[in-house]
């Protein structure tokens, strides 16, 4: 048994768990937010058998996609010639970060 | 050191984070979702020495009991001869799922 | 590739996301529920090439410090010569609760 925790885009959660589910897999989702661009992103507890993985992260790859997120400049710097707003910064966001754990006992009580 | 990972019932969350936590035992609460019946549940994270695993499953098969759900039916189908409503089917939820990892460092700081 | 799983106290987090993200590591934050004093706290998974765990461990010794936790007593209790109310008692609640677990594999989609 592995836990695959994957961390992906709000707006591709609701794809990515009905494509999980409806191949017969369980999965359970957390609501939590991005350190950097503090904004809300899920992430998914997804418990399979260890040759299931690859089949798995397919899905993944197939419903997650690659997105652009800004960066809110930090504040104005205020020089000697003048106020320099620096411009907002685009940065891309991948698809899905995935950590695959290994899982010593699985139990279902 | 070990990492259990139980994802429960809303309904037995509170009584078994009680009798964890009653025989002296560390216990985090994550609120959760899961994936098929969209429902609230609780995910806990119960970090315990190796030797201990046994005693906190024995916990959780005490208070976690097995529960029906109903899965509401898909859409009605409209076929040649009228409308079929297909019947709500209802599925057994187990007391609860537990994955059990284990740990390289625990520290507290 | 390591996950660092971190509990922490509510007012130390974002200073320790704003500390993790400045040295350019990736950080995702879980709101969770302490069991036993049932009071908000901060999940930080935090996944780390495994020769960079114990710089991350040192920003959490730097930012994050014990703090004292109140636990109301149990209900009054009713004697033969009268009402016995148990002063509150007074806990210390760590700087953070660290678990390290090693990653089969980690992929970026
Ligand atoms: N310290 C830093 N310095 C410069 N740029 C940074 C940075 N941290 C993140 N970024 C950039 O900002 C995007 C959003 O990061 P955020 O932390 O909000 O949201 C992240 C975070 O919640 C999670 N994540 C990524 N790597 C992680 C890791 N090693 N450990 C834990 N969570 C991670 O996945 C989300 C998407 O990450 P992704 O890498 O695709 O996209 C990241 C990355 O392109
Ligand atoms: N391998 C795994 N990885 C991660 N999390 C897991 C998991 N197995 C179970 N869970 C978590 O435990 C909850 C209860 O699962 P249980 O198998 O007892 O009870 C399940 C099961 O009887 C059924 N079910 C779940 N997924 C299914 C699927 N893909 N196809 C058919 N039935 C499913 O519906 C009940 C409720 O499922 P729901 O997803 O709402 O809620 C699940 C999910 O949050
Ligand atoms: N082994 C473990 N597994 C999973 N999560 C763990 C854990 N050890 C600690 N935690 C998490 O870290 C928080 C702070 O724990 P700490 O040990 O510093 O500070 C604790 C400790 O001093 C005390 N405490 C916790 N559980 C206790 C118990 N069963 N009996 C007596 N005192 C307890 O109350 C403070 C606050 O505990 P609270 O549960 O509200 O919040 C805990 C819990 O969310």
């Amino acid at each position: 048994m592995k836990l695959i925790i994957a961390i992906v885009h709000d707006d591709d959660a609701g794809e990515l768990i009905s494509s999980i589910t409806e191949k017969g897999y369980g999965v359970t989702k957390l609501a939590t937010t991005g350190g950097f661009l503090k904004a809300g992103n899920t992430t998914l507890l997804i418990g399979v058998q260890k040759e299931k993985v690859d089949e798995v992260l397919d899905i993944i790859r197939d419903v997650c996609k690659t997105r652009k997120g800004i960066v809110s400049p930090p504040a104005p710097i205020i020089g000697g010639t003048g106020v320099y707003v620096p411009a907002p910064v685009e940065i891309t966001i991948g698809g899905a970060t995935v950590f695959i754990i290994d899982v010593d006992r699985f139990e279902k009580i």
